[in-house]
């Protein structure tokens, strides 16, 4: 699965996610991506996430839409999104992986599993990781 | 602030292999995202950009190099959503494009649909002039093999996919 948010210089939040799916899924088998709220979710007075991982278990706690549920309560994008992910490991026990945006331009990266490759840019400045704790920055 | 974008390339396990390939491939897609914005672009073609990169890397489980279903092909899932009027497209078990967010943001800009499944957004494809591609050049030798790998009766494809509960 890969995904993308983004707000543009009008303040306009969009979020794409696209998938193959997973491993050897029977064939008609539809995960989380293409469903409002699972696989991804944008609202310019809240924010915008894109989603990866279990799909199955995406879908339970709707995952894109619960993290910025959280934000509307107050949370920071970083907080918000270890909360949804945190719900969906101890309820579901599964794994997966987030990017957040808000409308002033905060961001996160973040996942319970191992590993995610992500990359973000602002003001000029390209970040990016793959393992829990790394990021990196360099002049885009 | 503004503008920003954040992608990701996909949670789970990235063979120790394939990590390299995997933090290029989401650089390369967010700096062309960022050039998108910073040339006064919306953030809408900025993530379906950014996303059509990262359909187009084989290294991604995305567009070419898609992992298999039970049968070895490939179907696909795609959404994109837009935070003004929350406009909302989507397409799942799409099979013969190259890039169902493409597709996905059709559906949003000509249809008053959510979503067009399986044969249903073949054929809006089709009717939008989407060019189709053989099921062949959207697999890699990398997910025949894992296909072949899970087809095992005691393979556990969700674990192989997302690593242990860490």
């Amino acid at each position: 699965t890969v995904g993308a948010v983004a707000v543009d210089s009008e303040g306009n939040i969009a979020c794409a996610t696209s998938t193959g799916g997973m491993l050897n899924k029977m064939e008609g088998r539809v995960g989380d991506t293409p469903c409002i709220g699972s696989g991804g979710y944008a609202d310019n007075n809240v924010g915008a996430v894109s989603t990866t991982g279990h799909g199955e278990a995406i879908m339970k706690v709707t995952l894109a839409r619960l993290i910025l549920f959280h934000m509307e309560q107050g949370h920071s994008v970083e907080a918000a999104s270890d909360l949804g992910l945190a719900y969906m490991k101890s309820r579901v026990a599964a794994l997966g992986g987030v990017v957040t945006v808000d409308p002033r331009g905060h961001w996160a990266a973040r996942f319970s599993s191992r590993q995610m490759s992500w990359a973000a840019a602002q003001k000029d400045t390209l970040h990016y990781g793959l393992y829990t704790g790394e990021h990196f920055t360099q002049s885009i | 602030m503004l503008p920003v974008v954040v992608v990701h390339g996909g949670a789970g396990q990235i063979p120790k292999q394939r990590t390299e390939q995997s933090t290029l491939g989401v650089c390369t897609a967010v700096r062309a995202a960022y050039t998108i914005l910073r040339g006064g672009g919306s953030s809408m073609d900025a993530v379906v950009e950014a996303v059509t990169q990262m359909e187009d890397n084989p290294s991604f489980n995305a567009g070419h190099g898609s992992v298999l279903n039970a049968k070895g092909g490939v179907e696909m899932d795609a959404i994109v959503m837009e935070g003004k009027t929350l406009g909302s497209g989507a397409v799942s078990a799409v099979r013969n494009i190259a890039n169902p967010v493409q597709l996905a943001r059709l559906v949003m800009d000509k249809t008053s649909h959510a979503c067009l499944t399986a044969e249903g957004a073949s054929q809006f494809a089709r009717a939008m002039g989407v060019p189709e591609v053989p099921e062949e050049s959207l697999i890699t030798e990398y997910s025949r093999m894992r296909w072949t790998k899970n087809l095992a009766p005691e393979a556990n494809p969700v674990e192989c996919q997302m690593g242990k509960m860490g």
